[in-house]
């Protein structure tokens, strides 16, 4: 069965971790791996190198912090009509809860803080989406940190995670993060609206969830804020008696 | 008692145990995600080992082997009192984590280190 796909297999081991993650979490054995996907994967192989060598070893002085990540591309994104010299998309990403216990441990969105787009360059931020309040800023930024970091000359990464920590997930388990991508033409000249055209959003900014498991963090459970222990999964308490 | 059993336990020898190069220790074994069948989700790495541990527990088990007192027992009570119970078993002892890029049925990618991925000793126990 060389090659083959190992369903049956997996099957008959529902209840161990790995087993389980692997039946839940992986596609379908027709539905394969798309050759390309873009900048994101492209980010997410740069950060796999960091973190572990060509075997898939650990590095030892890897600074990733997470012994997970995720990262999340928006649903969709809806163009607004340009004000000016800005152009907004307005980005949702859907944010679920895992069936394992994994806390969260940060939250970042990562995007193009420049843009270069047929001859005109673009300045980029990413704000939260407040209805009726739209100029107010993440309320991480108010206090004057963390400000974005820059990760190369393309991406910027910024702290969210008290943003993220802040909604409350929904009677079904889920929640929507509605960001706005807002960008601004450097040099005057034609509409921004015809230059975005056929701009993906899933190729300017997408959200990194870092992750650790629950049960590796119960005695750093305590320190941390408390608003991040509302990341614990359904089962984690359960876990934790475990643990105990 | 403890007297009587250790002057019946004879020491290592090559007939009970077996040849030297059969005894339980750990192997190189390396495997591809898509001979596993996994290679549709699975980004990196291409190339995934394992290990595994094989051989033969000696019948005496010495402290490199890293055997708990129950194997020790378990050795005795096979050659002194009741064969029917097996002798410790060659398995792996310590093992290190690998890390995977996945891509999920959702299309969101997931860097993730699994724990246990790959034996780097073996034990008799």
């Amino acid at each position: 069965n060389i090659g083959q796909p190992s369903a049956a297999l997996l099957a008959e081991a529902p209840t161990l971790p790995l087993i389980r993650k692997l039946l839940e979490e992986a596609p379908h054995e027709q539905q394969r791996k798309p050759e390309a996907l873009g900048h994101p994967m492209q980010y997410m192989l740069e950060l796999y190198q960091r973190s572990a060598d060509a075997h898939g070893h650990p590095r030892e002085n890897r600074t990733i912090g997470a012994t997970m990540v995720r990262l999340v591309r928006p649903l969709a994104n809806v163009a607004r009509p340009v004000r000016g010299p800005w152009h907004i998309q307005t980005l949702d990403f859907s944010l679920r809860l895992n069936q394992v216990a994994y806390q969260l441990v940060r939250a970042t969105v990562v995007y193009r803080h420049q843009l270069h787009l047929a001859g005109f360059y673009l300045s980029c931020h990413v704000e939260p989406w407040v209805q009726k309040s739209p100029t107010k800023r993440f309320p991480s930024l108010e206090g004057g940190s963390p400000m974005p970091s820059l990760i190369s000359r393309a991406w910027t990464e910024m702290d969210i995670t008290q943003h993220v920590q802040q909604r409350p997930w929904n009677h079904k388990g889920l929640r929507v993060l509605r960001l706005r991508f807002m960008c601004q033409q450097q040099n005057g000249g034609e509409s921004l609206e015809l230059l975005w055209h056929g701009t993906s959003s899933l190729d300017t900014a997408f959200l990194l969830l870092y992750f650790n498991d629950t049960y590796k963090s119960v005695q750093k459970a305590k320190l941390l804020p408390k608003g991040l222990e509302e990341f614990m999964e359904k089962d984690s308490s359960l876990l934790l008696q475990r643990a105990r | 008692r403890a007297g009587n059993i250790s002057s019946k336990i004879p020491g290592p020898s090559q007939e009970h145990d077996g040849p030297k190069s059969n005894q339980c220790s750990l192997h190189h074994f390396q495997v591809s995600f898509h001979q596993l069948g996994l290679d549709h989700w699975i980004i990196a790495p291409n190339l995934y080992t394992p290990n595994y541990c094989k051989g033969a527990c000696p019948r005496v088990l010495h402290y490199g082997l890293n055997s708990p007192n129950h194997a020790v027992i378990q050795n005795l009570v096979n050659e002194l009192v009741d064969q029917s119970v097996p002798q410790p078993s060659c398995v792996p002892y310590k093992y290190v984590p690998i890390s995977i890029l996945l891509v999920e049925a959702n299309g969101s990618i997931l860097y993730k280190e699994y724990k246990d991925m790959i034996a780097q000793s073996c034990t008799c126990r």
